[in-house]
């Protein structure tokens, strides 16, 4: 299980540093084991730098390139082992709009392995899905499911919700 | 495989019985502050057999159950339905669906039930073994923690690469 | 300084009351001594009820009621001993375009007595402000100040940034 | 008592001397992910006084000096100066303005500066002891930090009102 754990992590670096530099169009990233003698114990480092700048601890970067490195990382881990399905709630929250297109351009390409169930204010978002549940509660305290907006073959045309940003 | 269909009957913030299908792709969950998408993920953990009602946002299991509004008394059960599609028998069943179910009672006391069979939990945990459903944390993210990941220690995030090996 | 703390106290308390109605447009919230008995050393409780629902936790409130509760807490500690200026990053994130609204027109109303420096991605928190100060990094890693639109009397009519949303 | 202007001179990712103008009323600091916003508010932490890296996202205090880009080599010194507006005598200093200036060096050296006189961090906590500039932690609400209040313990709020009573 320790050629397992290695192969696993070697993949996982390969695929982190390729979508890292395909989010950040450009830069570095890498994983390093903190004790390589100590493969099933060692804990793992995290090697961030965005394009054009220095490398420097990830306590550095800032919210939102702290969120898109967390989603390279998270994103190769399911590219090695996909689960069925992948449940994200906001994590677009710190992302500004040209970050959020290339979070939702990622999210439409990983979708052909992986069933995605993505909760989100964000109106760019919303377009790349397939289908749109609406939460309301029009009776306070009582949630309801409204509005299915459903196209299979492009994109999502109804105008989305006020309650959206 | 993929999921089909959440159907939730008095949890949390959903008095009446309320459904949500899926399709594979991309599934957005829209709405105001409140109105109840961080339910419709908590009851994504709880069906899958979630045990502490910290991650679920409460002190004790029985906080999922309706607890009333101005206008309505609180109920006495809680529960939730989850159907997968099982076209391509990833579960290990002679079903093309398979649906789990998850009740709790006011006395803390949660049962289970595969296709409406009454089951343990661990008859469910062993079900989904292999296919990753409910095991993987890199499968559910939280609002607020993508980058956890990050800002956790290396030690700390070993568990999510033994998951993926 | 016993009494100083629990005139602070009562009065924080009457604010935080008042100012979480307004921004939930109802509801009830506030502070709990946990040991009356020693104001000096006794934690502080906090009790919110948005509206319509239940009181629980805190813990059970949304992203964005915790937010918006957070933010009734911070300004009436600044009505009750203000500042002069107040610094706020992006703590408009977890919002909807409604609660947007509501943060906006607080900060507005507080700004005759304080100054505001308001970090922020969204239009309508952008719109509200009296100058916009727009940061740019288009030589890869150096930071420079651009573009201050500025109107004393009303609004701001130039359009937004292509990185804002 | 308001801010009126504050200028970066290679602090983190502002090499080239930038400055900053502020009015009584709300300021809007925009721009995309990374491009420096919440650099500059560490600015106005830092020249206040403050003393822990951590909370400026680093390790040590070097690490606020702009350290290179692909482009450009790191400088040797880093410098940040605020000036107050004081026409209404809350700093008892017979200025109609203040600046408060702090460099340090790669050695770790940091000196203060008051109207461009060489002072000690101890003076400048002096000169505002009575406005509550730079003591007050509800007049500065970092990133992601919003509803920490809400999630600390009771023991753990008590801070703020003591530094409101
Ligand atoms: N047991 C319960 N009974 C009734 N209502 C509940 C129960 N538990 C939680 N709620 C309510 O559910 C609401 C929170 O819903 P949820 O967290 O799903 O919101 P959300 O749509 O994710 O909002 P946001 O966009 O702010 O994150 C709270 O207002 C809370 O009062
Ligand atoms: N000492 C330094 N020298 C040069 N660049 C630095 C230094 N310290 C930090 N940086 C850079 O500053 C950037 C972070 O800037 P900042 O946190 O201000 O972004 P932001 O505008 O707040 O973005 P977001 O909207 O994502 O929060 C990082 O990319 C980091 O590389
Ligand atoms: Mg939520
Ligand atoms: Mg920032």
């Amino acid at each position: 299980t320790r050629s397992m754990f290695v192969e696993t992590f070697r993949k996982v670096n390969e695929q982190f540093g390729r979508l890292f530099r395909s989010l950040f169009d450009g830069g570095k990233a890498e994983l390093i084991l903190v004790d390589e003698r100590d493969v099933l114990e060692s804990g793992i480092e995290i090697i961030a730098r965005p394009p054009g700048k220095k490398l420097q601890s990830i306590s550095l970067l800032s919210g939102g390139e702290k969120a898109m490195t967390a989603i390279a990382l998270l994103f190769a881990i399911r590219g090695v082992k996909p689960s069925p399905f992948c449940v994200l709630d906001e994590i677009d929250a710190p992302l500004d709009d040209s970050n959020i297109g290339r979070f939702a351009r990622l999210v439409r390409e990983s979708s052909r392995n992986s069933q995605f169930i993505i909760v989100t204010h964000n109106r760019t978002t919303i377009a790349t899905s397939d289908i749109v549940h609406g939460v309301t509660m029009e009776e306070r305290g009582i949630s309801k499911q409204i509005s299915v907006r459903f196209e299979k073959e492009g994109r999502l045309s109804a105008k989305p919700e006020p309650a959206l940003r | 495989m993929h999921l089909k269909k959440l159907e939730l009957f008095g949890f949390k913030s959903f008095l009446d019985r309320t459904g949500f299908n899926f399709e594979p792709g991309v599934t957005a969950i829209v709405g105001p502050n409140g109105c109840g998408k961080t339910n419709v993920v908590d009851a994504i953990k709880w069906v899958l057999g979630e045990q502490s009602a910290l991650a679920l946002r409460g002190s004790h299991m029985g906080d999922v159950i309706f607890n009333g509004t101005d206008g309505r008394k609180p109920l006495g059960m809680a529960e939730v339905s989850l159907v997968l599609d099982n076209e391509d028998g990833s579960v290990p069943l002679d079903y093309s669906e398979v649906m789990i179910t998850r009740r709790i009672f006011r006395s803390g006391e949660s049962e289970y039930f595969i296709n409406k069979t009454p089951c343990r939990l661990k008859d469910i945990n062993e079900l989904f073994m292999d296919t990753g459903i409910g095991t993987r944390s890199y499968s559910l993210i939280e609002q607020g923690k993508v980058d956890l990941i990050l800002s956790s220690r290396p030690e700390d995030r070993r568990f999510l690469f033994e998951e993926a090996a």
